[in-house]
């Protein structure tokens, strides 16, 4: 980043400045520029340079918090079946990421499933349909307007006989605000609970990498209504930042654990920290 | 609230009838704050707080209003004023056909949004019809139409990736159905995008769309300057329509948008269903985004 040439109260403005425009948010960038001065008064650094590695060191930490070693997504724990459910507000990408993801665990030769778990949205079924059949995996799926709660407890419970290692589970789009829709979700969780103990082993906010401040809001009342193990930080191929991740994680202790880079069946990715620290601040 | 936070910073201070510099100053980080948790742009913010500046310095403090609250008062003037719609109304006749266009990021609600527009239009009498011109996105045409029927109102589509060849045989079949609402619904695309940002350019030149409505999400950050700059100096779209304004998105895109395009906010998506659509009312806007 070009900054200037002198350990100064502008340096500190000029940077705060990068991580509000990232969406870091008023409170984190507070802060992280916080931090930063302390540890650069600390160890009397006055080379602007060095004080933008301290910065990416900050940002680093934040998320490597608890969980210093990242691990592979698409290498799970080998139980059978390791039920993954997405969820989040409408038009983040949940579908297209459960598409990609299907894809990625069958080229490893995983038995993956996917239930069709939207029965609201027009043609949501279809369009999962259309990503199961591109990932070469099978779909459980019901006709529209049934209880998704019911599809989903039939989805888990075939998997779990039929053996199967990977459920991929596609929810409706909601908004978090709303008590009817949010309580669905916890039915959902319920009934997922009842044809396999210990699922969903992992439930992914999937949060699009244009969205502000109201990410902290989608993640905090998603989490409260069930518990989520990760995000999934989507169209990361636009010009947006996704600095929302460091609140979410200092706060909610919710890491990132995928990133959409695209519409295409190929554009998933494992989050990785180092990178995207450094994508931050080009 | 702002107005709260504002009325503790002027807890200890003596009414003078008049705001000072000092009260101004002390407020600007309060506003500042408000508006960037509001996700309204920074350099947005930079500006508004300027222009507020100046028209706050010397103002009369109103007999009921505490100095917080004047202050307060002025903002939320100045944010209304902002996002004046100016009067804008879509110009629809029972005579002629009104041909508009939906564009904007991925997932931002075209789809959604056309679907409702056409209802509403329908309800004041006219005869829409809606042109399926994602040929993208996994069934999305097949979105499209099951909207449709939904609303009673008939889709163009047709078996070609060239989106010109749709818009013509829509034309077409819109002059010979005599409709006066013909609606195109577009893929989400990056405006980074070349290709896909030339595409719905090309579009435009052959469809000549009396409007075009950049669809963008009330959730959008800092990077909704970005999009809509390029999305404008692209297409010069007439009017926005923000979406999904039933979640608690305070919506500050709002504001980032009309600044750095100059073009109003016509209409807010307001739910996921076909009626969950009202005019944009700038002084609820300015409510909101003020917390
Ligand atoms: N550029 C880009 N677009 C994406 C990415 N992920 C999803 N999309 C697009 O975003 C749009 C919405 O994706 P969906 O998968 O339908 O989103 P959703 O969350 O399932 O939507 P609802 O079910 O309606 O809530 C589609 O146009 C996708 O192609 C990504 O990583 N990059
Ligand atoms: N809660 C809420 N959801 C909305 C609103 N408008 C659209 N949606 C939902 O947002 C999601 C995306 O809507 P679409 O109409 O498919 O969005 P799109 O812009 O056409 O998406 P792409 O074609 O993939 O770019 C769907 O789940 C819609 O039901 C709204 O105002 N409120
Ligand atoms: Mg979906
Ligand atoms: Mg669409």
């Amino acid at each position: 980043v070009k900054v200037r040439g002198v350990v100064d109260d502008q340096l500190y403005e000029d940077l705060e400045e990068i991580l509000i425009k990232n969406d870091c948010g008023t409170e984190m960038a507070e802060r992280i520029i916080t931090s930063l001065r302390k540890e650069v008064k600390e160890d009397r650094i006055t080379d602007p340079e060095v004080v933008q590695i301290y910065l990416v060191d900050i940002m680093q930490n934040i998320l490597f918090k608890d969980i210093p070693d990242e691990s592979d997504f698409f290498q799970p724990p080998a139980l059978q079946p390791y039920v993954i459910a997405f969820v989040g507000v409408n038009g983040t990408g949940k579908t297209t990421t459960i598409g990609k993801v299907a894809n990625r665990f069958a080229q490893s030769g995983k038995k993956v499933l996917i239930v069709a778990g939207d029965t609201f949205r027009a043609a949501a079924i279809d369009q999962v349909a259309i990503w199961a059949e591109r990932a070469g995996v099978h779909i459980m799926r019901s006709e529209p307007e049934r209880d998704p709660a019911s599809v989903i407890y039939d989805g888990v419970a075939s998997a779990v006989a039929k053996k199967y290692d990977i459920v991929l589970i596609d929810t409706a789009g909601r908004q978090h605000t709303k008590e009817r829709l949010m309580k669905e979700l916890q039915k959902i969780d319920r009934v997922i609970k009842k044809a396999c103990p210990e699922a969903p082993h992992e439930t992914i906010l999937v949060v699009d990498s244009t969205t502000g401040q109201n990410a902290i809001s989608q993640a905090k009342h998603f989490d409260e209504a069930i518990k989520l193990t990760g995000l999934a930080l989507t169209k990361f191929d636009g010009t947006a930042k996704g600095g929302i991740i460091f609140n979410i994680k200092q706060n909610l202790e919710i890491p990132v654990r995928l990133l959409g880079v695209g519409e295409q069946i190929e554009d998933i990715e494992n989050f990785h920290t180092v990178r995207f620290v450094k994508a931050f601040f080009t | 609230s702002l107005s709260e936070r504002l009325d503790s910073i002027f807890r200890n201070l003596k009414g003078s009838g008049y705001l000072t510099e000092q009260n101004i100053k002390d407020s600007i980080r309060e506003i500042r704050l408000a508006l960037l948790e509001a996700d309204v742009n920074f350099k947005i913010v930079k500006n508004f707080i300027a222009e507020v500046e100046k028209r706050a310095i010397g103002a009369e403090v109103m007999k009921s209003l505490s100095p917080g609250q004047q202050i307060v008062k002025i903002v939320h003037e100045q944010l209304i004023a902002l996002m004046d719609t100016e009067g804008f109304e879509m110009k629809v006749y029972n005579n002629k056909l009104t041909k508009i266009m939906m564009v904007g990021l991925q997932g931002s609600g075209k789809t959604t949004a056309c679907a409702k527009l056409a209802a509403m239009y329908r309800k004041k009498g006219i005869k829409p019809m809606m042109v399926a011109c994602d040929v993208y996105r996994p069934a999305a045409i097949e979105q499209l139409k099951v909207l449709g029927r939904q609303i009673d109102i008939p889709v163009v589509t047709e078996d070609t990736k060239d989106v010109v060849t749709i818009a013509e045989s829509a034309l077409k079949q819109a002059y010979s159905a005599f409709t006066n609402l013909l609606i195109f619904d577009t893929a989400g695309r990056l405006h980074i995008d070349a290709d896909m940002m030339d595409e719905v350019a090309r579009l435009k030149t052959h469809v000549k769309p009396d409007y075009i409505f950049f669809v963008a999400d009330s959730m959008t950050g800092q990077d909704a300057v970005t999009v809509a700059s390029e999305f404008y100096k692209k297409l010069e779209f007439d009017a926005v329509i923000l979406t999904k304004m039933d979640g608690d998105a305070r919506g500050g895109a709002a504001l980032s948008i009309k600044a750095v395009t100059g073009r109003p906010l016509a209409y807010v998506g307001t739910g996921e269903k076909i009626p969950d659509l009202e005019v944009f009312y700038a002084d609820r806007m300015a409510s909101r985004i003020l917390g």
